[in-house]
């Protein structure tokens, strides 16, 4: 899966 | 997005505010760690490498954006505002937080989801925020009387990750495939490290006196 939906949180 | 989350995000931002709240007005720094504040600018510039590139929501992006330019600022206005930078206590905030920095970078280098720059640069900030607060606990050691303002800065700032393990066990019972072993192990490790001062602090709250730390 992509670094942007795995990284959604901040 | 759940309440977990919300609830930590929120207090993220308290902790922020409170800190910008008593620097800002009574022009003082006393009892804070440049330190800690220098590797939490340096947490949110790697963390959020992706503000310009990747659109997650706006929420996302504010945040982002509140988190990098307070983050920021509280570090300009210890170094160098005239007023607050007298109540820096450099003799005590000696934690020589650089021998944090390079340990972070080399496990991120090794232990990480993907081998790129981003997800490196992201491992890296996941794993130094674990740590970031050891200078203000040691400097809370030292420091005898802790005020009620630097007391809750902390306090808050430790809460916001509890909140988000929560929110992490919401999501690896809600969502399938919501497995993220770096993200839980930094995180639960930096909650532990607040564990001692949580105790004093509800000690202090229950028995209404003030908060002190054992040296």
């Amino acid at each position: 899966s992509g670094y942007v939906s795995r990284h959604d949180e901040l | 997005m759940n309440i977990f989350r919300l609830a930590g995000d929120m207090t993220h931002l308290a902790s922020v505010l409170v800190l910008l709240l008593k620097i800002h007005t009574i022009k003082s720094c006393a009892g804070i760690s440049l330190k800690t504040q220098e590797l939490y600018a340096l947490v949110f510039a790697t963390r959020y490498l992706d503000l310009f590139t990747d659109y997650i929501s706006l929420y996302n992006t504010l945040m982002k954006l509140i988190f990098l330019v307070s983050s920021f600022s509280i570090v300009w206005y210890i170094r160098h505002h005239k007023i607050v930078r007298r109540s820096y206590d450099k003799d005590q905030d000696t934690f020589r937080h650089y021998f944090l920095v390079l340990p972070c970078f080399l496990l991120a280098l090794v232990i990480n989801e993907k081998f790129t720059v981003k997800e490196i640069m992201w491992t890296f900030s996941l794993y130094l925020e674990a740590v970031a607060i050891l200078p203000q606990l040691v400097l809370l050691q030292r420091t005898r009387n802790i005020d009620n303002l630097t007391g809750q800065y902390v306090f808050l700032l430790g809460a916001y990750r509890s909140l988000y393990i929560l929110n992490w066990i919401y999501r690896y019972f809600t969502e399938p495939h919501y497995v993220h072993w770096i993200t839980w192990i930094s995180g639960l490790v930096q909650t532990l490290l607040y564990a001692d001062f949580f105790y004093y602090y509800f000690q202090s709250w229950k028995n209404n006196v003030k908060l002190e730390l054992p040296a």
